[in-house]
């Protein structure tokens, strides 16, 4: 699975994600990755997109989750991906990727690594894999 | 506002003894993306057209899963999906089901920028994708070496593998056997994450 998430100079936000989906899935198997609200969401507040653990992202809607406790909860970026990580994910592993509307960036995942990379305006780049 | 931020992923749950040079390939690819975006950004690109353009390049590249690198079905063949969503006014569209589709990702912008629905698949979708003129390829194109070699493995061991860039060398077999995980009320030994 793939990602990315922006936010552009205008505060805009974006969220996309693209997959394959499984090795040896059965025919027909739909993921999360274009359930909008489980693998991709995007508002005024936030873009996120995920991967990891298809059927466990879709049973915590966790894109959307990110965003809904931004607003609804008043938490940070930050704040929100560390809650949704912990709290949604039951027993599943999963991983994302999002940015706020102020610029922020934010990885979280608790599965064992997760291939990402972020940038910001101010300079700041980072690739990396593991924790 | 706090400036423009981009951030990109090429999947999670990764194989501890993913070989260095895969690790560097992946990090040069993630790189890569990253200055893709940057560029756009700095050029005043709005934010769903980066998140676009540079996910058709992780697509276009077969490093990751999705697009050309595709992980396969049962029978070989690769099924793929995506889904695209610009926050300003909660737009969205989304594709399933997509066979000969180059680029997935393109697909779903159409979706939402030329339909009056959110979400297409299977024939629908590809119907659509013909419609509107997109790149269409054969299914083969999707397919690399790598991938068949991963899905003999994980027929060989009865499993849908715990992760698909584990190397036809590796222990793909133990990998799905040993592992406690559970995934949708079952054995992860018949399912995996992406």
């Amino acid at each position: 699975t793939v990602g990315c998430v922006v936010v552009d100079g205008k505060g805009h936000c974006a969220a996309g994600t693209s997959t394959g989906g499984l090795m040896n899935k059965m025919m027909g198997r739909i993921g999360d990755s274009p359930l909008i609200g489980a693998g991709t969401y995007a508002s005024e507040f936030c873009g996120v997109s995920c991967t990891g653990e298809g059927e466990a992202i879709i049973r915590a809607t966790l894109a959307r989750d990110v965003s809904a406790v931004m607003e609804y909860k008043g938490l940070n970026l930050q704040e929100a991906v560390d809650y949704v990580i912990k709290h949604r994910l039951d027993e599943g592993f999963a991983g994302l990727i999002a940015v706020s509307n102020k610029g922020e960036v934010v990885c979280g995942f608790n599965s064992n690594g997760m291939f990402r990379g972020c940038a910001t305006e101010d300079g700041f780049m980072e690739v990396a894999i593991w924790e | 506002m706090g400036g423009w931020a981009i951030a990109v992923h090429g999947g999670a749950g990764i194989d501890p003894n993913l070989p260095a040079e895969r690790q560097e390939e992946a990090k040069q690819l993630l790189t890569r993306c990253l200055n893709l975006g940057i560029i756009a950004l700095r050029s005043n690109v709005s934010a769903i057209d980066v998140v676009e353009l540079v996910i058709r390049e992780l697509e276009t590249d077969p490093l990751f899963n999705s697009g050309r690198g595709s992980a396969l079905t049962e029978k070989g063949t690769v099924e793929m999906e995506a889904s695209i969503m610009d926050g300003t006014k909660r737009r969205c569209g989304a594709v399933s089901g997509i066979t000969t589709v180059k680029n997935p990702i393109s697909l779903a912008r159409l979706v939402m920028d030329k339909s009056p629905h959110s979400y297409l698949a299977f024939s629908g979708a590809e119907d659509f994708a013909r419609k509107q003129g997109v790149e269409i390829v054969d299914n083969e194109y999707f397919v690399t070496d790598d991938n068949v070699g991963m899905l003999k493995l994980a027929k060989e061991a009865n499993s849908i593998l715990f992760d698909y860039r584990i190397p036809p060398m590796g222990c793909a077999g133990a990998a799905a056997t040993d592992s406690p995980i559970q995934m949708n009320g079952l054995p992860i030994s018949i399912y995996a994450p992406e």
